[in-house]
Order: structure tokens, then C-alpha cells, then sequence
């Protein structure tokens, strides 16, 4: 037996919201830490690490480990059927292929119950260790939505390159080039506002702006986004879900031949 | 020319 109550439903609506374009279908992990999922993209590119940890749920009961196979894009054609402020339960029962959605509005006056098939999916699961990396940049989430958002209208790449001035974004195409410089500003009174670079060593890495772009829409989940980067390795991408965990998106460094 | 490399290439699969 399965179950879980979240009063926030919006924040799940938010997190499919920041992964169905990535991944078509994932195995969602139930166990009593939580409710968790690692998928990578068609290509084997980029990866996204979602974990929402049991202690955030109003209510939540896992009997035994599991995981459901579910089609992220029918995932959210379901969650359409929730409004923003309804609180959301998940259910499942051991040996059934589905899983059911129930909605409830916050008055209690309108219900709706979903069901929803449940898929086999073989998946890879990636053995991510804990690093040191050699830059951490913590900033507004939306500046840098915005960043990836302007740069993306004038090339394919971005090269994100911090030093002691502070973190550069910087992309070139067939119509020009552009590059935008975020320094540290940790006095704001607002600490969602902030931008802190913690620097060990330099570094300078390329990506895909495609991939980058599509981490973005997961900026409604954390006013803060935080950018972890080491030479030659992937980078990661994290917004936290307050209270509950976070979604981590990991991308592969494009490399010199 | 710069390619694209994967994720597999520096994470271990189990």
C-alpha cells in the first residue's frame, strides 16, 4: 500500500511541469524516505534527480521500496483535471498497474478521482558520487531563466565561465555573439535576490542551450537556482523545493575533439 | 569542433 497527501498540489503540477519536457517516462521511487525519481533524457544527456522527502507530505505511507513506471506526459494530461489550490492524494496498491489521483478542492465540495495506468520501463539508473566542485553560483532563479532565454535567440551554446569578476554567460551565432557577467552581490536585503559565487578554482564549461533552457522551467519551484561546476565533468543545476527537497538537473559539458 | 558528450561517459550505470 501506497499513499500519499500533498496540500499543496500546485507544487506537483510544478515539478511535472519541470521535467515532461525532458523525459517521456520515468520510475518513480516510493519508499518510507519519500517519493523520488532519476530519468535521463532520450539522448543520454541530461538527467534530472526530483526527491520529496515523506516529511513535506501531510500524509504519506509506503508499506515496502517500490517504483511506478509512469508516462510523464499523461502524468500531466491527469494533473490538468487538478486546480491550482486542490490538495492532491496518489494511491496505489501492491500487484496493480495502476495508480489513482484524487483531487479535492480546499472547500471539500468537488472531488475527482483518476485513474491512471501504470508502465513497465527499463530504465539506467546512474551512480551520481558527491563531489567537491570547483564553483558553486547561487542566483535568483529567474535572472538566470532570463539569461538562458536572451542568449538562446543568438546561439546554441553557452559557455559559463567563472573567475574572481564573477560568473559569464556567453554564447555566439551566425548573427552575432553576446555575453552577460553576474557578480557577487550578497548585500541585498532580499536573499532571494542575492547572487554569491563560491570559487575554489576557475573554470569555464560549454553546453547545450537547448537542455539548459528546458532546466529553466523548473523556476516557479525556488526563487534561488544554484549552478555546481567542476572542469570536465557535468554540471548540475538545482532548485530546491522548500520543506520537501529539490529537483536536480545534470548536463553533460560539450568537449573539444 | 566541440561535440556533445553523454552523461554515461562520467556517471557509472547500475
Amino acid at each position: 500500500m501506497f499513499e500519499l497527501r500533498l496540500v499543496q498540489g500546485s507544487l506537483l503540477k510544478r515539478v511535472i511541469d519541470a521535467i515532461k519536457d525532458l523525459v517521456n517516462d520515468a520510475n518513480f521511487d516510493c519508499s518510507s524516505t519519500g517519493f523520488s525519481l532519476q530519468a535521463m533524457d532520450s539522448s543520454h544527456v541530461a538527467l534530472v534527480a526530483l526527491l520529496l522527502r515523506s516529511e513535506g507530505f501531510e500524509h504519506f505511507r509506503c508499506d515496502r521500496t517500490f517504483s511506478m513506471g509512469m508516462s510523464i506526459a499523461n502524468m500531466a494530461k491527469m494533473l490538468k483535471c487538478a486546480s491550482n489550490d486542490d490538495i492532491i492524494t496518489i494511491k496505489a496498491d501492491d500487484g496493480t498497474d495502476t495508480v489513482t489521483f484524487m483531487f479535492e478542492s480546499p472547500s471539500q465540495d468537488k472531488i475527482s478521482d483518476i485513474e491512471m495506468k501504470l508502465m513497465d520501463i527499463d530504465s539506467d539508473h546512474l551512480g551520481i558520487p558527491d563531489a567537491e566542485y570547483d564553483a558553486i553560483v547561487r542566483m535568483p532563479s529567474s535572472e538566470f531563466s532570463s539569461i538562458c532565454s536572451s542568449l538562446s535567440s543568438i546561439g546554441d551554446t553557452v559557455t559559463i565561465t567563472v573567475s574572481k569578476q564573477g560568473v559569464t554567460f556567453s554564447t555566439k551565432g551566425d548573427i552575432g555573439s553576446g555575453n552577460i557577467t553576474c557578480r557577487q552581490n550578497s548585500s541585498t536585503e532580499k536573499p532571494e535576490e542575492a547572487t554569491i559565487i563560491e570559487m575554489k578554482e576557475p573554470v569555464c564549461l560549454t553546453f547545450a542551450l537547448k537542455y539548459i533552457t528546458t532546466f529553466t522551467k523548473a523556476t516557479s519551484l525556488s526563487s534561488q537556482v544554484t549552478i555546481s561546476l567542476s572542469s570536465d565533468m557535468p554540471v548540475v543545476v538545482e532548485y530546491k523545493i522548500a520543506e520537501m527537497g529539490h529537483v536536480r538537473y545534470y548536463l553533460a559539458p560539450k568537449i573539444g575533439e | 569542433g566541440i561535440f556533445q558528450s553523454r552523461l554515461t561517459h562520467y556517471f557509472r550505470t547500475h
